[in-house]
C-alpha cells in the first residue's frame, strides 16, 4: 500500500458516499445516470467475487464490502425509492454498446483464461467506460448540480491517483499490470474535459454548465 | 502467476 493508492481509495469512497448522500438528502436522483450506477454495481460485483475466497487484509475486505453495499443502495434509491425523480429521458446511453464490446475484449485480452480472471478483466474494462452515460447525460442536460460535479471530481481523481500508484509500484516494487494501467488511463482521459470545466467553473463558485 | 499477490488492489 502507498499513499497514492490510499488517497485514491479514500477519494473513491468519498465519491460514492457523496452520491448516496446527495440522493438521500435531496430525496431526488435528478441529474444522476442510473445506467452508470448499474454498470458500477456490475464492476464491483465482478471484481470482488473473491471477497470471501481470498483474504488480503481487513482494509481490502472492508472496502470491497462497502463499495458493493453502497453501489446496491444507490441503485435501489434510483430505481425504486426515488424512481419518480429518475430522469430517464436524459439517461438514454445504450449500456449494451459498452457491455458487449467490453465483454468480448475481456475474453480476447486477459492475463489468464480462467473465469475469475476474465470477470476481473471485464470489470477493469467496464469501469473505464462506466462513467460515459453520466457524462453523456450531463452533456444532454447541459449542466450538473454542484454536488454531482463534486462526486465526479472525486471519482475521476481516484483513478488518476491510481495511475500515480502504478508508477510508484513500477519503480519501487517492479510491479505493473498493463491491463489495469491502460484501462485506468482511458478512464482518466474520459474525465479530462470534465476536470477542465470543474476547475475553471466549480472551483470559482459557478455552476457546472456545458457551453450550449 | 501468484493470483492473490497481484490482486491486492481494489
Amino acid at each position: 500500500m502507498n499513499i497514492f493508492r490510499l488517497v485514491g481509495d479514500l477519494s473513491h469512497l468519498l465519491a460514492i458516499l457523496l452520491l448516496l448522500w446527495k440522493i438521500w438528502k435531496t430525496r431526488s436522483c435528478a441529474g444522476v445516470s442510473g445506467k452508470s450506477q448499474i454498470m458500477f454495481g456490475l464492476v464491483y460485483i465482478t471484481r470482488y467475487l473473491d471477497l470471501f475466497t481470498n483474504f488480503i487484509s481487513i482494509y481490502n475486505t472492508t472496502m470491497k464490502a462497502i463499495f458493493i453495499a453502497v453501489a446496491i443502495a444507490t441503485i435501489y434509491l434510483i430505481y425504486f425509492k426515488f424512481k419518480a425523480t429518475y430522469d430517464s429521458n436524459h439517461d438514454t446511453f445504450r449500456m449494451e454498446f459498452l457491455i458487449v464490446p467490453v465483454g468480448g475484449l475481456a475474453f480476447l485480452v486477459n492475463h489468464d483464461f480462467t473465469a475469475l480472471e476474465i470477470l476481473w478483466t471485464f470489470s477493469i474494462y467496464l469501469e473505464s467506460v462506466a462513467i460515459l452515460p453520466q457524462l453523456f447525460m450531463i452533456s444532454k442536460t447541459g449542466e450538473a448540480e454542484t454536488i454531482t460535479s463534486h462526486y465526479l471530481f472525486a471519482l475521476g481523481s481516484y483513478r488518476a491517483l491510481y495511475i500515480v500508484n502504478w508508477v510508484y509500484r513500477y519503480y519501487f516494487e517492479g510491479f505493473f499490470d498493463l491491463i489495469a494501467i491502460v484501462a485506468g488511463c482511458v478512464q482518466t482521459i474520459l474525465y479530462c474535459d470534465f476536470f477542465y470545466l470543474y476547475v475553471t467553473k466549480v472551483m470559482h463558485g459557478k455552476k457546472l454548465s456545458l457551453p450550449a | 502467476k501468484d493470483y492473490i499477490k497481484d490482486k491486492d488492489e481494489l
